[in-house]
């Protein structure tokens, strides 16, 4: 139980670094999108 | 123990879910975006483009072009990279030179009769000018052939002349100028020194250096005067028969009348019994 305990924490640990990657990246498109759009406007 | 190990696991597997829900929310997101982001990407070049062509399009208007050949090359050059300021000065500059030459043959363009003998039967007009025959072709609308001249000056000078015998009376000819010579009568001198000369024996006597040039043995005399009844100049193109004939007499009369001339003459003729008789030995 511990060790699966253990595995369920790693897990949760990889996928919140891979939504924080996901975020970051979400953010910068974001951002580039509203800049050509108010360079279009 | 168990209870609380348990709900541990539960909690982490909740979160472990949500996370996950989450993760698959924001990836959906950053396609979408993503995806948008190159939409508009996309129309911002296809706007930039447009723009482009609308900016060549108002500094070359459509009227300026005409030829189509002249078409295909500034296509051809814009595709080849040739930037359009030089490939519009380059046609403007065409266009420019075409329409100056067009205006100036169609303003100096002028024709000309001239009465001939009858058994004259060349195209030569004696206007003072010299030319360069370079063509002759029969029209449909006249039997007698037409013939090409240009100025002798040429590529410089541009004059072009065409002679035809008129259908109406064989005996004239009809000369058609185009353009305007750039340079002064070739015979002009000759003609202006003659004339003046006319003028002169008319009234007093002629110059002194004029006298001294006629009193050597030379055929400088006798050139002046076949030049004199060939040359006609420009004032006199349309030929005067009674006005010439006039000039030639008060001409012979006033030189018969100049001593210097009559010893010049006495001289050449002397001088060419000579080589006459010394080529007959």
């Amino acid at each position: 139980k511990d060790e699966s305990a253990s595995e369920l924490r790693e897990e949760l640990n990889r996928v919140n670094s891979e939504n924080k990657k996901l975020t970051e990246m979400l953010a910068t498109v974001c951002e580039k999108y509203y800049a050509l759009h108010s360079h279009l406007e | 123990m168990r209870v609380e190990e348990d709900s541990t696991t539960s909690a982490l597997v909740d979160e472990l879910k949500r996370v996950n829900a989450e993760n698959k929310k924001l990836t959906e997101m950053l396609t979408l975006m993503c995806d948008n982001y190159n939409v508009l990407r996309k129309q911002l070049m296809e706007y930039v483009n447009k723009s482009n062509i609308t900016e060549r399009d108002q500094t070359s208007p459509p009227k300026k072009r005409k030829s189509p050949a002249r078409d295909d090359a500034i296509s051809s050059a814009v595709i080849g990279g040739v930037s359009e300021s030089s490939s519009t000065e380059q046609d403007d500059q065409y266009l420019c030179k075409k329409q100056r030459e067009e205006t100036v043959v169609k303003e100096k363009v002028s024709r000309v009769y001239y009465k001939t003998e009858a058994s004259d039967t060349t195209l030569v007009v004696k206007d003072g000018y010299q030319w360069r025959k370079y063509g002759q072709k029969v029209t449909r609308d006249n039997p007698s052939p037409r013939a090409y001249f240009k100025c002798a000056c040429a590529p410089t000078c541009s004059v072009k002349k065409k002679v035809q015998r008129s259908v109406e009376d064989q005996s004239v000819l009809v000369a058609t100028y185009e353009g305007e010579h750039n340079h002064p009568m070739p015979s002009q001198i000759d003609s202006n020194s003659s004339l003046n000369r006319y003028i002169s024996l008319g009234g007093s006597a002629p110059p002194a250096n004029r006298t001294s040039s006629l009193a050597e043995p030379t055929p400088v005399s006798t050139v002046d005067l076949s030049e004199a009844k060939k040359t006609t100049s420009p004032t006199s193109r349309i030929d005067f028969p009674e006005v010439h004939k006039l000039l030639v007499e008060q001409m012979a009369s006033s030189l018969t009348k100049d001593p210097n001339f009559t010893a010049a003459l006495a001289a050449a003729v002397t001088g060419r019994l000579y080589q006459q008789n010394q080529t007959e030995k």
